[in-house]
């Protein structure tokens, strides 16, 4: 099983 | 005082179709060095950059920073307006609360021009650090659109894994197993046919297919397109923009729940 991860795990705010 | 033309309309067309199915709206920061755009789709699992150089254009000015909040919907019905060979030009004057997009016909015979009304949008910037890519692979844009599009009927999901022998799709799901498998292109008579991958190690990803063939718009754009692929890091999908720029889309990964 799989979940999608959001892109914000990888990046963080300017 | 921002100005901005290219030469054919068709462009910025393709460069809209590219964006638009992920992007209801997007703010265009422009300088002096060209036009950015930084936005994460609506569920905040991919994001989109896209990189338009001031010396791609045939005519560029941009006196001070401008961000542009733009509604890529409205966007869109303008640019239908425009004949594919028009000659499209972007202004805005500084602080301007609406932006003029003006198509003019190869032979100047007829003109018209849009005006639209700027949106302040509310956009977070990510920064998005240096990567050192365990895998990159360069192969035709088209093959990659009809892959995506082959095994979206399999999974939700699809597999991406790299060795340096080649790169291999797969997807699961009730109607069984597929998979693609494309080794490295030996010798090609046109570039743009080839496959090369540049491996420093072997690398098995899982993504989401929607957001894949979503990036797969951008294929006029592009006769290649590159993937960058590292362990539980997004997977950065470049198109470049001849002459122009490029666009890329990171696309988080999905993981072992």
């Amino acid at each position: 099983k799989t979940k999608q991860a959001g892109i914000m795990n990888f990046f963080s705010k300017k | 005082m921002f100005e901005a033309r290219l030469g054919q309309a068709t462009i910025l067309k393709k460069i809209l179709d590219a964006i638009k199915d992920l992007l209801n709206e997007a703010t265009f920061d422009c300088s002096d060095s060209g036009i950015q755009l930084q936005a994460m789709d609506n569920s905040h699992v991919s994001l989109v950059s896209l990189t338009l150089r001031s010396d791609g254009f045939d005519k560029f000015r941009c006196d001070r920073n401008l961000s542009m909040g733009m509604n890529l919907g409205s966007m869109a019905k303008i640019l239908k307006c425009a004949n594919n060979e028009d000659n499209v030009t972007m202004k805005a004057q500084d602080n301007a609360d609406t932006v003029t997009i003006m198509f003019e016909s190869a032979n100047q015979e007829k003109v018209s021009d849009y005006e639209m009304k700027l949106m302040n949008l509310d956009q977070e910037h990510l920064g998005i650090p240096e990567t050192d890519f365990s895998c990159v692979v360069r192969m035709p844009a088209m093959e990659f659109a009809r892959i995506c599009r082959d095994l979206a009927q399999f999974s939700e999901s699809v597999v991406i894994c790299c060795t340096k022998e080649g790169v291999k799709f797969s997807a699961s799901g009730d109607v069984g197993t597929a998979n693609i498998k494309l080794a490295q292109t030996g010798s090609v008579d046109k570039e743009e046919e080839a496959v090369i991958i540049e491996m420093q190690e072997p690398v098995t990803l899982t993504f989401a297919c929607r957001y894949l063939n979503a990036f797969t718009k951008a294929t006029p754009l592009s006769t290649q397109v590159q993937l960058s692929m590292c362990a539980d890091v997004p997977l950065v999908v470049e198109y470049a923009i001849k002459d122009l720029g490029h666009i890329r889309y990171y696309l988080a990964p999905k993981i072992e729940d």
